[in-house]
């Protein structure tokens, strides 16, 4: 899977995920990615781009939470992410990224790895896995 | 306002194993996409213009899974899937079970641009993908020679998962399933497989 969230020099946030799905998974087989809310959701809170175990994230609506955290719950970015991964998820494997109308980045994961990069208007530019 | 920040990403549940090239090559990959993105935003793009660029290079690039790259289903063919939000007006599009379209990204942004819907699937995203006239080719274009090898220890892993199960509800001896023990991992897994079938997420 891969995805992309961004804030422009508006504070407007999008989001985008694509994905070829599951290994070896049935003809038909639907995840995450494409359900709005599940693996990606953006409003005007933040944009959120989900990856990892689909069936764990679409029934934990991974993405719209974190953004649901900071709307309702009134937290920050990186503590939603956080909160969502470590009370959502139960047992599933998942990392996402994401970035608020005031031009944080933030990003989690409960697997061993993500494949994941960021950059801010400020110069910051980072490349991780592990 | 804080200014524009962008960020990306290929795919979670990573082999810890995973060769030191292809790490590189990842890293490689998610440099030049981001260098894409930033750029576009530092140029006054928007957030959704940006976002829809970025991941067409990522579709386009064959190192992580989605379009060209993507992994294949147990018939050994593509079934790609994509999705975009904007914030501003939470509009969105999205799409499933596409298996010609080279950028279902660009796809999704059409569903949400210039369809009445949200979410279009299969055959319908197909129609709907030739109406809007957006660039199609071959399924074979969309698979890589290193996921057709991922398909086949895939199915073999596979056999493994189905054979534990039996072991479980029939209470059958456990080397019935000795082929299985070829393949190891640590015992890290997802939905039920070993990570080391994933490539490379």
């Amino acid at each position: 899977t891969v995805g992309c969230v961004a804030v422009d020099n508006g504070g407007w946030c999008a989001a985008a995920t694509s994905t070829g799905g599951l290994m070896n998974k049935m003809s038909g087989r639907i995840g995450d990615s494409p359900l709005i809310g599940s693996g990606t959701y953006a409003c005007g809170a933040c944009a959120v781009s989900c990856t990892g175990e689909g069936e764990a994230i679409i029934r934990s609506t991974l993405a719209r939470d974190v953004a649901a955290l900071m709307e309702y719950k009134g937290l920050g970015l990186q503590e939603a992410v956080d909160y969502a991964l470590k009370e959502r998820l139960d047992e599933g494997k998942a990392g996402l990224i994401a970035v608020s109308r005031n031009g944080e980045v933030a990003y989690g994961f409960n697997t061993v790895g993500m494949f994941r990069g960021c950059a801010t208007e400020d110069g910051f530019m980072d490349v991780a896995i592990w | 306002m804080g200014g524009w920040a962008i960020a990306v990403h290929g795919g979670a549940g990573v082999d810890p194993k995973l060769p030191e090239e292809r790490q590189e090559e990842a890293r490689r990959v998610l440099r030049r996409c981001l260098g894409v993105g930033a750029a576009g935003l530092r140029a006054g793009l928007s957030a959704v213009d940006v976002v829809e660029m970025v991941v067409r290079e990522l579709e386009t690039d064959p190192v992580f899974n989605s379009g060209r790259g993507s992994v294949l289903t147990q018939e050994g063919t593509v079934e790609m899937e994509a999705s975009i939000m904007d914030g501003r007006g939470r509009r969105c599009g999205a799409v499933s079970g596409l298996t010609t379209v080279k950028n279902p990204v660009s796809l999704a942004r059409l569903v949400m641009d210039r369809s009445p819907h949200s979410y279009l699937a299969f055959h319908g995203a197909e129609d709907f993908a030739r109406e809007q006239r957006v660039e199609v080719v071959d399924n074979s274009y969309f698979i890589t020679d290193e996921n057709v090898r991922m398909l086949k220890l895939a199915k073999e892993a596979n056999s493994i998962v189905v054979c534990e199960v039996d072991a479980i509800r029939l209470q059958s001896p456990a080397d019935t399933c000795s082929a299985s023990s070829t393949i190891t991992d640590g015992g890290l897994h997802m939905n039920g497989l070993p990570i080391s079938i994933y490539a490379p997420e």
